[in-house]
């Protein structure tokens, strides 16, 4: 994966991509 | 021996096939814990859709490589699934770790979440085929061609923007993915950042605005779809 550009920020994750607490 | 494009493309298969020759087609006792965990219980529901979404994939499938193959359909869904339930463990896994809750009742209890991560599991099963038709050059393998990206989130009538969401999480938490894979899911997320996403119908504007609410900038005079 390191050529990979990963846009989450940092402490981010999916639940907060679907608005889950 | 030395490897040929041929070879190299019978191994991502290969290599797919290892990897899920262990995984189930079904929850899992880890995730069924996960599941039991919920305020709401999401197994039925899960197991509806993925029931459901199979038939209109193999319908499909058949439709665009001819019903001759729809046994075909049925093992690449068959992959699609065991790839989608092991993803899933992985993500919730992680965020176990990362939020130190148990109970993740929202998350399993949405569709779009379930649909996106099936779908982009499917893209993966999709693509390792058809990389090995692009690679091999075969003209009896060239049926695979009307099912490359965006196929899968048309046929399970998906948002772009929906797929978008997953596919990061899922490639930080699914380690057998090729090099190649990868840079295919970032083909998918290029494609749906530069046009997929800004169709007149995707959930991005409302989100747009929602934001430009919250920041209270909210500009009247131009719809947030212009």
């Amino acid at each position: 994966t390191q050529d990979y550009h990963f846009g989450l920020e940092e402490g981010e994750g999916i639940s907060e991509l679907f608005d889950c607490d | 021996l030395p490897q040929t494009p041929v070879r190299a493309a019978m191994s991502t298969i290969q290599q797919l096939m290892a990897v899920l020759k262990s995984a189930s087609d079904k929850p899992t006792e880890k995730l069924i814990l996960y599941f039991n965990d919920c305020t709401v219980n999401p197994m039925e529901s899960i197991l509806k859709r993925v029931k459901e979404l199979g038939c209109t994939f193999k319908e499909k499938f058949a439709e665009a490589v001819g019903q001759g193959c729809s046994e075909i359909g049925s093992q690449r869904y068959g992959l699609g699934t065991r790839l989608y339930y092991r993803v899933m463990e992985s993500i919730l896994k992680s965020e176990e770790k990362r939020l130190s809750i148990h109970n993740f009742s929202k998350l399993l209890n949405n569709g779009i979440f379930h649909t996106s991560l099936l779908a982009c599991a499917l893209e993966v099963v999709i693509a390792t085929y058809g990389i090995s038709r692009n690679t091999s050059q075969s003209n009896n393998m060239t049926m695979e061609t009307d099912l490359s990206f965006p196929w899968i989130i048309n046929i399970l009538d998906l948002k772009a923007f929906d797929l978008y969401k997953v596919i990061e999480s899922f490639i930080k938490v699914e380690p057998s993915l090729t090099r190649e894979m990868i840079k295919h899911l970032e083909c998918c997320e290029h494609q749906i950042m530069e046009s997929l996403a800004w169709r007149s119908d995707s959930p991005l504007f409302d989100l747009i605005k929602q934001s430009k609410e919250q920041d209270g900038q909210t500009d009247h005079s131009e719809p947030a779809n212009c």
